[in-house]
C-alpha cells in the first residue's frame, strides 16, 4: 500500500458518499444517471467476488463492503426511495448501457490474466468502470443540469484517477513485476473518458452559473 | 502455469 493508492481510494469513496449524501439532503436526483450508478454497482459486484474466497487485508475488505453498500444505496434512493425515485430524468437518461455490459463482457472473455470465472469477472469489471461514466456524459450533455452533481463530487472523481495513475507510476518504478497492463490500459482510458466528462462539466456549470447571475 | 497476481487493488 503507498500513500497515492490509499488516497485514491479515499478520494474514490468521498466521491460516492458525498453523492449519496446529496441525493440524501435533497431528496432529488435530477440529473443523475441512475445507469451509470447501476453501472457502478455492478463494477464492484463483480470485482469483489473474492470478498470470501481470498482475505488480503482488513482494510481491503472492510473498504469493499463499504464500497458494495454505498453504491447501492444510490441505486436504491434513485430506484425505490419515493420521494427521489420521482426526480429521476427516466426520459433523458436513454443510454443503451446493455450495449456497454455486453462489450465489456466478451471483451473481458478475451483479454484476461486467466480464463477463471473470478478473472474474466474481474477483467468485465476493469473494462466496465473504464466506461461506466458514459450515460453521465451523455445525460449531462442533454440536460445540462448540474443541481446534484455538485463540485465536491466530479473533484473527488477526477482526484481518485489522478492517485490511481500516481499509484501505478510509483508501483512500476518501485515494485520489479509490476505488470498490470489491464488494470493501468483500462485505468487510462478510464481517465480519459472522465476528462471528457470533466469538459462538458464544466461547461454546464459555466452556463448554469451565467444563467444564476442576476438579471 | 503462472499464478494471476491477486488483485490487492480495490
Amino acid at each position: 500500500m503507498n500513500i497515492f493508492r490509499l488516497a485514491g481510494d479515499m478520494t474514490h469513496l468521498l466521491s460516492i458518499i458525498v453523492l449519496l449524501l446529496k441525493i440524501y439532503a435533497t431528496k432529488s436526483c435530477s440529473g443523475i444517471s441512475l445507469k451509470t450508478q447501476e453501472l457502478y454497482a455492478l463494477v464492484f459486484l463483480a470485482r469483489y467476488l473474492d470478498l470470501f474466497t481470498d482475505f488480503i487485508s482488513v482494510y481491503n475488505t472492510i473498504m469493499k463492503v463499504v464500497f458494495i453498500a454505498s453504491s447501492l444505496a444510490i441505486v436504491w434512493c434513485m430506484r425505490l426511495h419515493p420521494l427521489v425515485k420521482r426526480s429521476y430524468d427516466k426520459e433523458l437518461d436513454t443510454f443503451r448501457h446493455y450495449f456497454l455490459i455486453g462489450g465489456t463482457f466478451v471483451l473481458a472473455l478475451v483479454l484476461n490474466e486467466k480464463f477463471t470465472l473470478q478473472e474474466i469477472l474481474w477483467a468485465f469489471s476493469i473494462y466496465l468502470e473504464a466506461v461506466a461514466i458514459l450515460p453521465q456524459l451523455v445525460l449531462l450533455q442533454r440536460s445540462g443540469n448540474v443541481d446534484n452533481l455538485t463540485g465536491q463530487y466530479v473533484f473527488f472523481l477526477g482526484a481518485y484517477r489522478a492517485f490511481y495513475i500516481l499509484n501505478w507510476i510509483y508501483r512500476y518504478l518501485t515494485e520489479p513485476r509490476f505488470t498490470r497492463w489491464i488494470a493501468c490500459v483500462s485505468g487510462i482510458v478510464q481517465t480519459g473518458i472522465y476528462a471528457d466528462f470533466f469538459y462538458y462539466y464544466f461547461i454546464s456549470w459555466k452556463n448554469n452559473s451565467k444563467l444564476k447571475l442576476p438579471a | 502455469d503462472k499464478q494471476p497476481e491477486t488483485h490487492d487493488e480495490l
